[in-house]
Formats: structure tokens, C-alpha cells, sequence
């Protein structure tokens, strides 16, 4: 996958992270101090559908090539992730119990186009 | 997409900078609560003493290194925590007791759960940890309490009689009833010590000793009840 730039256009992965004291939830979130919520984002043109992140092979090049070339059914591409992992929060509940819990596919690790 | 679509982050991109970081940190927010199933952040909370604290998580990696010799008086049902689920999320809570009304031979505690935990998950294994402050042998009962639907008492779940020889932990597995309360309205769980007349309460003096009274409950969402339709 690729990480966004300052002047990306294509599918890329956006950094953004969330600093838990800045929302003021640091008194119930024990840990981790914040989230990296990563977003996909960026253009998917046709010739580079289907391709996670942006690949840089010859074959690649061809093939995409021969897609723009095509331009068969123009059919929309997302850019979105191809890759996510977990949030691990511990935290007070209302009754101040303490809980620890993996939040499933919480953080993007990578962007690709369909 | 058009703004507004399924797409939660697309209509932020055509915000002004500091617009956009303010929906962003309100979007981490909403999906934060939205995956612990809490309507709004909790309140502030007041946390266990330190000394309860560090305490409850040496027991709790005693008895996951070495459940065999972890403590004295190790009570359980032979249940083996059915094998977690692949891929569903899992929590792991630990609830320090509440002082109930009591006397000089009869102590109360509660352990109080969320209903946002309760009503989405289940119980694998919940293990409550008692210390005996008592030096010598001694009697005692234990029962596990559950509110009776039928009325404003409460019912004994199960009740365990001890001959507590020293001073130290002991363990006693109250998963299934804490998952049949986690089914009610309030899941709140009373235990009930009692000792003979003029043995002097078992625990600790008080709330703010580091031998306090306290659950860990495994639990894990609740599968999505899938229907059928032929």
C-alpha cells in the first residue's frame, strides 16, 4: 500500500491519529494514549483497478496499459483498505470495573482499488 | 460519493482543514463508543486503590501461569471455559466488590456490571478472589446471591461451605451464575460470608486494603443470531 503525501491524487492510506487527551478521554480510556484512524483515500482510475496500493512492476504496466487501451464497461474502482488489524483498548466502564477488550478491525494498515 | 452516503470519511475531505480535523475526531469518537455498544462516554470513573489493583493482576497472572497451585482453597466445577470464539470480540473484566449491609458475622458484597456488557456478551469463566485476613482455621459459607424475579429478595444461587485453614486467597468459579445474571435487568452479583457467632468478620478491614475482594469475568460478543430462510 501506499502512505498519502502532501499532493497525492491516487488511492493512498491517510494518517490521522487521535490523541485521547485532546478529546479529553483519557481519564476513562486507561490505555493506548490515542487511535491511528487511518482512511483510505484518492483516485481509482480504471487502469489501476484492482490493483492493491499502486504496483510498480513492467508486467503491471503493461497489463494497465492494455486496460486504459480497453476502456471496456467504464466501471467505478474505490480506493479502500486491503489491510486492518485490531484496537486493544482497557477501560472503565460506568461502574469503574476495568475491561479489556480487541476491537476488530479498527486500524488501516493499507489502501488499495478494487 | 455524494455527501452523507455510506461513506463516513468522503464528505470530510471537502472540509476546510480545521473543520475537517474536528469531524474526524468526532467520527473517531462515534466509532469508538459505537464498537464498545456505549450510548456516550462514561462518566469519570473512581478507580480501584493502587494496592488493589496491582494485587488483582499478580493473582490473575498466577492463576493464568499456574492454575494448578495458584492458591489455596481452589474451588471450581470442573467446567472448561468453552473454547473462545475465532474472531469474535473478547473481553476480559475485572470487577472489585462493593460493601453490602453487613454484620459481625454476615458480609455483603456487590459486583455491579454494565448492561452494555451484559446484554452483548457471554461468559466463558468468571473467578471471584477472596482473601481470608483471619491467622487461624475457620468455617465459612459462601453464597452467591441473585435477585428473585418474582420478588424484592434475593435468591441463593449456590452456596459453598469452606474450612479455611490460613490466612491467603482463595478462588471460587462463578461463571455460571454470573451468566444467568447477565441475562437480568441489573446484573449485579451479592456474595453472602458468614461465619459462627463471635468469629469476627473473615476480610479485610477495609475497601482501600490491597486484599480486597474482586471478579474477572472472560467474556466474548455474543454470536449474531442468524436466520434461516428457506
Amino acid at each position: 500500500g501506499v502512505d498519502c503525501g502532501a499532493d497525492s491524487r491516487m488511492c493512498c492510506r491517510q494518517e490521522f491519529f487521535v490523541d485521547f487527551k485532546e478529546i479529553g478521554w483519557e481519564d476513562w480510556i486507561i490505555q493506548p494514549e490515542g487511535y491511528h484512524m487511518n482512511y483510505c483515500t484518492g483516485l481509482c482510475p480504471l487502469h489501476v483497478a484492482g490493483i492493491p496500493g499502486l504496483a510498480a512492476s513492467f508486467h503491471t504496466a503493461v497489463l494497465n496499459r492494455i486496460k486504459a487501451a480497453s476502456a471496456a464497461a467504464a466501471v467505478d474502482s474505490c480506493c479502500v483498505p486491503t489491510q486492518r488489524r485490531p484496537l486493544s483498548l482497557l477501560y472503565y466502564d460506568r461502574d469503574s470495573n476495568i475491561i479489556k477488550t480487541d476491537i476488530p478491525d479498527m486500524i488501516v494498515d493499507s489502501c488499495g482499488c478494487t | 460519493e455524494a455527501k452523507g452516503s455510506g461513506c463516513p470519511v468522503c464528505g470530510v475531505a471537502s472540509l476546510a482543514p480545521g473543520a475537517q480535523r474536528d469531524a474526524l475526531l468526532e467520527l473517531a469518537k462515534q466509532s469508538i463508543l459505537a464498537k464498545l455498544r456505549l450510548p456516550a462516554r462514561p462518566g469519570v470513573p473512581q478507580p480501584p486503590s493502587r494496592g488493589a489493583l496491582l494485587t488483582a493482576l499478580r493473582r490473575m497472572r498466577a492463576q493464568r501461569s499456574d492454575p494448578a497451585t495458584a492458591s489455596p482453597g481452589m474451588l471450581r466445577d470442573g467446567r472448561v471455559p468453552s473454547r473462545p470464539g475465532m474472531g469474535l470480540q473478547e473481553y476480559e473484566i475485572l470487577s472489585f466488590a462493593e460493601s453490602g449491609p453487613s454484620t459481625s458475622h454476615r458480609v455483603h458484597l456487590h459486583f455491579r456490571f454494565s448492561q452494555e456488557v451484559a446484554r452483548s456478551t457471554e461468559i466463558l469463566q468468571a473467578t471471584l478472589y477472596l482473601f481470608w485476613a483471619a491467622p487461624g482455621a475457620q468455617p465459612i459459607t459462601v453464597r452467591l446471591l441473585q435477585p428473585d424475579p418474582a420478588g424484592p429478595n434475593m435468591t441463593v444461587a449456590s452456596e459453598t461451605r469452606l474450612e479455611v485453614q490460613r490466612s491467603g486467597w482463595t478462588t471460587l468459579d462463578v461463571g455460571a451464575t454470573l451468566q444467568s445474571l447477565f441475562g437480568q435487568e441489573t446484573p449485579r452479583l451479592t456474595v453472602e460470608l458468614e461465619v459462627p457467632k463471635d468469629w469476627g468478620t473473615p476480610l479485610p478491614s477495609n475497601h482501600s486494603d490491597s486484599h480486597w475482594p474482586f471478579v474477572v469475568a472472560q467474556a466474548q460478543a455474543r454470536t449474531p443470531h442468524r436466520l434461516h430462510r428457506r
